[in-house]
């Protein structure tokens, strides 16, 4: 049996809303750390890991590990049905084939049951090591989403080169090219509005801005974005959930041939 | 041109 009561179900909603163009189907695991997922894209060259940790749910019952495959679409339409001030239950019985979302709305006068159909997914878990990682960048979500919109206007890719003058977001294309830089402002009134650039050494890397754009879907979870970029390395874009968890999308950079 | 690696080229299935 599995149970799981979000007071703040708009969460969820931004989750699915932030990863059901990048991925189609996936399996959402659930056990006493929490309901994750790791699923990548149909082209396997983005991943997202997402987590919700149980703590973070205001009641949490998972009897036993459970694995539900879910087509996203179909559950993005769903939760699309829940108000965003609605509170969402999860629930499923061990070894049913359906899983069962329900909303209720703030002061209990409305309660709306919604089932779906589980499907199942073979899917590969990849083991994703600690990194270190030559460059974090942590900037405001909303300015990370503007620039890679953008830059998308111009090009294709982008080249994020990080040095100790600040984070440099470079694109070429058919009309010419951009680069927009922005400087470490640790000294900013609001936390949330600073630029930091933690440098172990220069960094410049190429990626799709197709993957990057989705990736700032998920802009709506969070105030803050965390670029973590090492040569050889599959980029980390973190959006951290409020007092719950993450969604960190994995992108590998282009390599020239 | 470039080329665009899997993610699966560098992480290792469990």
């Amino acid at each position: 049996m599995l149970e799981l009561r979000l007071l703040q179900g708009s969460l969820l909603k931004k989750v699915l809303e932030s990863i059901k163009d990048l991925v189609t189907e996936a399996n959402f695991d659930c056990s006493a750390t929490g309901f994750s997922l790791q699923a990548m894209d149909s082209s396997h060259v983005a991943l997202v890991a997402l987590l919700l940790r149980s703590e973070g749910f205001e009641h949490f019952r998972c009897d036993r590990n459970i694995s539900m495959g879910m087509k996203l679409v179909n559950m993005a339409m769903m939760l699309k049905c829940a108000g965003n001030d609605d509170i969402i239950t999860i629930k499923a019985d061990d070894g049913g084939d359906t899983v069962t979302f329900m909303f209720e709305s703030p002061n209990q006068d409305k309660i709306a049951d919604f089932e779906m159909k589980l499907m199942n997914i073979d899917s590969e878990h990849l083991g994703i090591p600690e990194a270190e990682y030559q460059a974090i960048v942590r900037m405001p979500s909303s300015e990370f989403a503007r620039i890679c919109k953008d830059l998308s206007t111009i090009g294709d890719t982008v080249i994020i080169s990080v040095t100790k003058e600040g984070v440099k977001f470079s694109t070429k294309g058919d009309i010419g090219t951009a680069n927009i830089v922005c400087r470490q402002n640790a000294t900013v009134d609001k936390p949330e509005d600073a630029i930091i650039i933690e440098m172990k050494e220069p960094v410049s890397l190429t990626f799709a801005l197709r993957y990057m754009n989705s990736f700032t879907k998920a802009t709506p979870l969070a105030n803050i974005v965390t670029i973590s970029l090492s040569s050889e390395l599959p980029v980390v874009v973190e959006y951290k959930i409020a007092e719950m968890g993450y969604i960190r999308f994995y992108l590998a950079p282009k390599i020239e041939e | 041109g470039s080329k665009q690696p899997a993610i699966t080229k560098f992480f290792s299935k469990l």
